[in-house]
């Protein structure tokens, strides 16, 4: 079975913003 | 055809025809008669003039033409002769037909580096130890190739006019035989500039130098004198190190090799840019030594040599590939660069053979994929050649750290 693409919306960025600005 | 390449194409060693490198070429005298004119001579006046020009003009037995020196008086003086080859030339013989006596003493020097510095090539004189200070009966060994000779031949006052002074370069030099493999003659044969110093006449020693004023001068004078030339030859190839067939006149004019075997220079005297694999070297009888390509895959333009790459490939590579284009690296630009994985469906050479790692930004613990298969590091509980998919049996969470978490 081929799983689905990690989906970057139901990430929670509250404490990783930071993160999230890196890419 | 090519005398550069063979019929297979193949390289191999070439070199200029052999002619007389002082034909057409400029001569400077530091003494020329005709200025003021005198009886014999007058340099506004073609028929009666003398001027250096002659002595490298077209040679014609019948009605030679002679540079001739202002007449002299009292001690002996020195009289110069200098011709410029306009580049370097690998010289065998130097030789000089006189319309006056030959001198009784004199000496040839030559120059490599344009008239900047001058070294001896060959003394002439019936008393060589007192003027030159050197034997008349000095040998070369293979220890001192590159000396300068005192000979006593070729000075006698007869015959009064034709005589010749002629010095071969390689004549009873021992690495003669060997030429290809000594580069002790090589540099003892180049030569920008030729050099003769006319240093006495044979009056001085015959006659004692008694002093003989005549308006005219002349041989008939006891002690005036002159020194008269007709031809001033230089026998040689111009140098172009075995890889170019001819020389050829450059935009400015110069006299250049016309270069093969990917050289450039004005003797091919070193690699084209981007051939520069193995060292720059002379071709041989055996072998052309043409200079190589770097072997860059088509991803740079610029390549540098490393010698000790070189000895370590066993002498065969030592080109260095510079900023690799395409997303490549190494010497060759055979590899892919950080961040890059080699597409195996497409030649080294194809500008696409590196494509982007692509890494998830999320699902990946860093931004570089095994160069080789292209895959991602990938964070726990995550797959896929980017990482961007959860493993099965687990499932994707809501924290960018851990995005896949086990399924309970």
């Amino acid at each position: 079975d081929v799983m689905p693409t990690l989906d970057m919306t139901l990430f929670d960025w509250t404490d990783y913003e930071d993160l999230r600005l890196d890419m | 055809p090519d005398p550069c390449y063979d019929e297979k194409g193949a390289p191999r060693r070439c070199i200029p025809e052999f002619v007389n490198a002082a034909f057409g070429k400029e001569v400077h005298a530091s003494s020329t008669c005709g200025k003021p004119p005198t009886r014999h001579c007058d340099a506004s006046d073609p028929r009666k003039a003398h001027p250096a020009s002659y002595l490298t003009d077209l040679n014609n037995v019948a009605n030679m033409t002679c540079w001739r020196s202002e007449t002299l008086h009292h001690s002996p003086q020195n009289v110069t002769i200098t011709l410029s080859l306009g580049k370097k030339f690998e010289v065998i013989y130097v030789s000089l037909q006189f319309c006056s006596p030959r001198p009784e003493s004199a000496a040839v020097f030559k120059s490599m580096d344009y008239g900047k510095t001058w070294v001896p090539y060959q003394y002439y004189s019936s008393q060589c130890r007192k003027i030159y200070g050197k034997s008349n009966k000095a040998a070369v060994t293979k220890q001192n190739e590159q000396e300068a000779l005192c000979t006593d031949g070729h000075t006698d006052l007869y015959p009064l006019t034709g005589g010749l002074i002629a010095f071969s370069t390689l004549e009873g030099r021992p690495s003669g035989q060997d030429f290809d493999n000594s580069p002790v003659l090589q540099d003892w044969v180049t030569a920008t500039d030729i050099r003769v110093i006319f240093s006495r006449p044979h009056l001085f020693r015959e006659l004692g130098g008694r002093d003989h004023e005549d308006e005219e001068g002349g041989m008939s004078s006891s002690s005036s004198y002159y020194y008269a030339v007709g031809e001033f030859q230089v026998g040689g190839r111009c140098k172009c190190n075995g890889h170019a067939s001819r020389c050829v006149k450059d935009k400015e004019g110069k006299l250049v090799c016309d270069c093969k075997h990917n050289t450039e220079g004005p003797e091919c005297d070193r690699c084209k840019p981007f051939h520069y694999d193995r060292p720059w070297q002379r071709a041989t009888a055996r072998e052309a030594n043409e200079c190589l390509a770097c072997n860059c895959n088509l991803h740079a333009r610029r390549c540098r040599f490393n010698m000790e790459l070189y000895k370590l490939s066993g002498r065969t590579s030592g080109g260095v590939c510079l900023n690799c284009r395409h997303n490549t690296a190494g010497r060759h630009c055979h590899y892919c660069k950080e961040g890059f994985y080699r597409d195996m469906s497409k030649s080294i050479t194809d500008r696409k053979a590196c494509k982007a790692c692509d890494c998830h930004p999320v699902g990946a613990a860093g931004k570089t994929c095994n160069q080789t298969t292209g895959q991602c590091p990938c964070k726990d509980g995550v797959t896929g050649l980017t990482c961007n998919r959860c493993a099965k049996g687990y499932q994707q969470s809501r924290s960018p750290v851990a995005p896949c978490i086990k399924i309970p």
